[in-house]
């Protein structure tokens, strides 16, 4: 199954969401891709893989039709592999704009990979352009992470509207798989209030486990590791080994 | 003064902080214009403005040739206007990458505006295309929020080589005019050895004043308004009151 981890609001928890989850399904023996869509590459450090080393990157297979067997590199993690981000990507929007097919170029790069790995996870820059809407061109289903604070709903109707669009034109499957709400702190009432009406608008499909706000979080890429290598014990590793087990029976059913 | 207000990295405080500079640098006797020119609004609903109302905005400045005075809309406070942001916006990078002078449009508008405003603040949006371009092509100086988490310094580099190239291709006078520090939270080690790195590299361009992690700030916009209406003695509010005192001094020497 492939999921793109999308928000165009930056800094709501889209590479913490894809590293952290693609790391707890690997432990539960799924294999997992994880694919670094953003040229900022913060899937690919927060999992200790430097830019420099990087050959061949998801660029590559935009761009020159490189086969994810050739770039995927694997991670600490048996079962984990990555297909990592390098710079030129920063390039790649403008150089898809006037090529043929350039919404499906992530599409056509992935659907070898389908039967090599039981999850794949794409981590999405900060906006809604080409490279978002490859993934969300690719995809089965889009996972949308909404931190608990005002500008959260701001932005989520234009991506639900980006969503209906490119399920119109490109991807007649596509849905919103899920909606998780991130960096929710108890002793403000903004995050309730923020998750009181993400619930209202999206109903069931929000995830009932919600990722409270862990500086454990925020120092485990530092180290170049997923939380659960990291500080297992914290209550932000709990919480994504919670999401991981509860997505896996929504989204998989057995 | 021009200042794009700019960082790739999603969710540093870009927004936070062109709203909130603006207003105590008005509430000071400037005249501020603060641009929105991001997609996403946030500055434009961070202050109460309701993008379904917006006639002309910063996407007819940039694409149709609008003044800024038929755009620029009042403010609750006197002496700030805003240059309010549109939903169009968000097609206006595709819109402007085969037309001639892209770069400038920008540059052109805010042109004639220079004489009637103290401080023009561009926020923009969590990318490096050409919207921030277009920022960095008009700007005197570029203010650099950098989060105290793990990714900050990763990006930096490259948003420093783009000022460069932007500063040799269109804009010889460009600088890096301040980085600023934001959420702090002196509970952690993680704040405190990224603001070491951060002043390693950038030096004496690191405003003293660091803004603390504060709810507060991200309470206002909720409210449709800057902390200084919102709540003026919270920490956050305290910290952009320094920041607007310290960056007058060093950036207009009288
Ligand atoms: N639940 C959490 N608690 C505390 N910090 C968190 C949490 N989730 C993420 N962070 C931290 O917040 C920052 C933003 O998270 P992250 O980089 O995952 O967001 P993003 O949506 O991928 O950002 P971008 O839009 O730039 O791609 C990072 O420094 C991260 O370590
Ligand atoms: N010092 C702070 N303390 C606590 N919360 C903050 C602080 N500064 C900003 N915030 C909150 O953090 C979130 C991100 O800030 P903001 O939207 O200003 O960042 P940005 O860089 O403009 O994001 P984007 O990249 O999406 O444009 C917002 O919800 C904001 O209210
Ligand atoms: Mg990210
Ligand atoms: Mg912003």
């Amino acid at each position: 199954m492939i999921l793109a981890v999308a928000n165009q609001k930056g800094g709501v928890g889209k590479t913490t969401t894809v590293v952290n989850l693609g790391a707890y399904w690997a432990r539960a023996r799924w294999k997992v891709l994880l694919v670094d869509l953003d040229p900022q590459g913060h899937a690919t450090s927060g999992l200790g893989v430097h830019r420099a080393y990087v050959r061949t990157s998801t660029y590559d297979c935009l761009i020159q039709g490189a086969s994810v067997r050739q770039a995927a590199l694997p991670t600490e993690l048996d079962g984990l592999d990555l297909l990592p981000s390098s710079l030129d990507l920063a390039g790649a929007e403008v150089e898809l704009v006037n090529s043929p097919g350039r919404e499906q170029r992530l599409r056509q790069a992935l659907e070898p990979a389908r039967q090599r790995y039981d999850w794949i996870l794409v981590d999405c820059p900060p906006s809604l352009g080409l490279l978002t809407v490859n993934a969300l061109a690719a995809a089965d289903g889009v996972l949308v992470p909404i931190q608990c604070e005002f500008y959260a709903l701001e932005g989520v109707a234009q991506l639900v509207r980006t969503v209906e669009a490119v399920r119109r034109a490109l991807n007649p499957g596509l849905q919103v798989a899920a909606v998780i709400l991130t960096m929710y702190d108890p002793r403000t009432n903004l995050s309730e209030q923020v998750a009181r009406e993400v619930r209202a608008h999206f109903g069931a499909r929000v995830a009932k486990t919600v990722v409270p706000r862990s500086v454990r979080l925020a120092e485990a890429p530092s180290h170049g590791k997923p939380v659960m290598l990291y500080d297992p014990y914290s209550k932000g590793a709990q919480a994504y080994e919670a999401l991981a087990q509860e997505l896996a029976a929504s989204l998989r059913p057995a």
